[in-house]
């Protein structure tokens, strides 16, 4: 795992005794290794080496009473920067209707996440959550939007046909009529190149004025996290990212990568199949996995 | 671009960032470079490109001929949560049907919510009747019937799906296995084919996953799902030179006719395109 790897190259880091610049770019360089294994991007990993190496050049190391210890410290402390420092809420209005809109690639976990975030939504805030089925392209996904809510309590909007947008305002609309307090709009997974489907969204976007737009992603997602999460950022604008299937072993570096591009957080993780296997992101937990 | 003439170094780290970018991963990769290291003598830029492509076809294992055609061929088709099974279930069903084939759908995920159903609209994309029960049925007991029924109605394809599972849940593994006991068992004169779905998105925890399943139930070929992503699902690449597996099929879209045998050299020439 990384943490163990970063471990042994501590350990290997302990045993110089001093450091010089030499060794520290030694100790960087496994740690490059270390990454690249992990998942994090070829490009975020040059970018992470070069900052982390400032920092570790600095004053401060170099003339610590205890190097090793500095030196690990930089490295840690710069990867916690980047996933965030502390754990981050959600956007929740606490007055009207709450608009949380989850996006994705195809088979991330989007309709499962949604029905997992209704339940804590319900559970944390005591707010009525209706879920939206706006996936009116996969065969069947409205039925599974459905069963999944059913089963745990939670209403649906939907409709048999019509564009996702209208049902969206729709459901909006229902809301409001029912007293729903969280909207949480299910849509359809795409390609971020795809930009018919992209549009689609930004239209999404602009006439639901949603509080969140959550990038749902596979904890697994290898190099291309970065060009995933540029595409839906810089196309969309996301408000939060949550890593779905952490109970896989992957490593888990697309988190970095992810909130390395975009300067936005992880918020939330899917840890199992079941609607209570949610909970908040600790940038620190993730770092050590990652490191190990 | 200094593939095209360079240094040697540049051009070696140039073809390093390529391929891990790709998500060759750092060992696949590592071989690779290696290789070029070793063979790279003149720098035309033509050689280059031509060099690489060959050494990495040399390490993909590549699908063998055809065997002597069989009475039933069994596809079954496994693989983490959300890779495309289902979606690839229809899109085979679909390419055998076309290719003439008399093609029987098991519906054996018994798991997921609506996955049932879901199959249900791809079989009859396919036009192919499909075997199943209910959702929270056994998937051993439908497979173990899908199979009678592709005997006694003289099927030549029977495609199986299954429901999504990650490599490191033992006990979903378990049922995987038992699963590919009741295929070997009831159709012991049909060539069974066990096929991985790798996502193209996937980094380098595809290498676990085909491990694992290649440990518990044995892997004959990689479909590589979502290749029409901006990944370039080099992790299925590593995993068909490590674990000497090849890709036999290829996800390409959304569609039923979006899958195609998988070509290596076609594969090579977009890479490096
Ligand atoms: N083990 C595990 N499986 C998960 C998790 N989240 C989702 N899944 C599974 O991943 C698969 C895909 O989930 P979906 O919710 O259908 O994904 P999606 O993004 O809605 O898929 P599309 O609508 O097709 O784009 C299902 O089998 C889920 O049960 C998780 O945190 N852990
Ligand atoms: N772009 C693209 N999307 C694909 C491809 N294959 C499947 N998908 C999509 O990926 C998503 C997941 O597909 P499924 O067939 O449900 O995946 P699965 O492996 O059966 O999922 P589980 O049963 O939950 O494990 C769906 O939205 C599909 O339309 C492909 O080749 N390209
Ligand atoms: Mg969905
Ligand atoms: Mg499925």
């Amino acid at each position: 795992s990384l943490s163990n790897r970063l471990s042994e190259i501590m350990k290997k880091v302990r045993g110089w005794g001093s450091l010089n610049e030499k060794n520290i770019r030694d100790g960087l360089r496994d740690i490059k290794l270390a990454l690249l294994e992990a998942d994090v991007n070829y490009k975020v990993v040059k970018g992470f080496i070069d900052g982390a190496t400032e920092s570790a050049l600095g004053e401060q190391v170099l003339n610590s009473i205890t190097p090793v210890q500095q030196f690990t410290k930089v490295v840690y402390d710069y990867l916690v920067k980047i996933l965030g420092e502390e754990d981050h809420d959600l956007k929740i209005s606490f007055g009207g209707i709450s608009v949380f809109m989850l996006v994705g690639l195809q088979g991330s976990g989007k309709t499962t996440t949604a029905v997992k975030l209704a339940h804590y939504v319900q559970k944390n805030y005591n707010k009525k959550p209706l879920l939206i089925a706006a996936d009116v392209y996969r065969p069947a996904a409205v039925k599974q939007l459905e069963l999944l809510s059913e089963k745990n309590g939670f209403s649906i909007y939907k409709e048999d046909n019509g564009k996702p947008v209208d049902i969206c305002l729709s459901g909006l609309k229902f809301a409001r009529e029912n007293s729903y307090q969280v909207l949480i709009i299910d849509t359809a997974g795409r390609l971020e190149i795809d930009e018919k489907m992209m549009n689609e969204l930004i239209e999404m976007k602009n006439r639901m004025k949603p509080h969140e737009v959550i990038l749902i992603a596979d904890a697994a997602t290898g190099q291309v996290a970065v060009s995933v999460a540029q595409g839906f950022n810089e196309k969309l604008g996301i408000t939060g990212i949550f890593l779905s299937r952490m109970d896989s072993d992957a490593r888990g570096g697309a988190a970095l990568s992810m909130s390395y591009i975009t300067g936005r957080y992880i918020k939330f993780i899917g840890t199992g199949e079941k609607i209570p296997d949610f909970e908040k992101f600790y940038p620190s937990r993730i770092a050590s996995r990652i490191l190990n | 671009n200094s593939i095209f003439g360079g240094k040697k170094e540049e051009v070696l780290s140039e073809i390093e960032e390529l391929l891990i970018t790709a998500d060759f991963g750092l060992e696949f990769t590592s071989e690779i470079t290696g290789a070029m290291d070793n063979k790279m003598s003149s720098f035309e830029k033509d050689d280059h490109i031509r060099l690489l492509k060959d050494i990495i076809r040399e390490r993909m294992t590549l699908a063998s001929l055809p065997e002597p055609p069989t009475e039933l061929n069994a596809h079954l088709i496994f693989g983490v949560n959300g890779t495309g099974k289902t979606t690839t279930v229809g899109k085979l069903a679909y390419k055998l049907k076309k290719e003439g084939k008399n093609v029987l759908i098991a519906a054996a995920d018994t798991y997921r919510d609506a996955a049932i159903e879901q199959l249900l609209v791809w079989s009859k994309r396919a036009a192919v009747p499909v075997i199943r029960q209910f959702q929270g049925s056994d998937a051993g007991a439908v497979v173990y019937d899908a199979c009678d029924a592709a005997l006694g109605r003289r099927v030549d394809d029977l495609v199986i799906d299954t429901a999504g599972r990650l490599h490191n849940k033992e006990m979903l593994m378990e049922e995987l296995v038992k699963i590919g006991r009741i295929l070997d068992k009831k159709l012991p004169d049909a060539q069974r084919f066990k096929l991985l779905v790798i996502d193209a998105t996937t980094g380098q925890n595809g290498l676990s996953q085909a491990s694992l399943f290649n440990e518990y139930v044995g892997v004959d070929g990689i479909i590589l799902t979502k290749l029409d992503s901006s990944a370039k699902g080099g992790i299925a690449c590593a995993v068909s030179g490590k674990l000497q597996i090849p890709i036999l099929y290829a996800g390409t879209g959304e569609k039923v006719v979006d899958l195609i045998n998988f070509d290596v050299d076609k594969y090579l020439d977009m890479l490096f395109s």
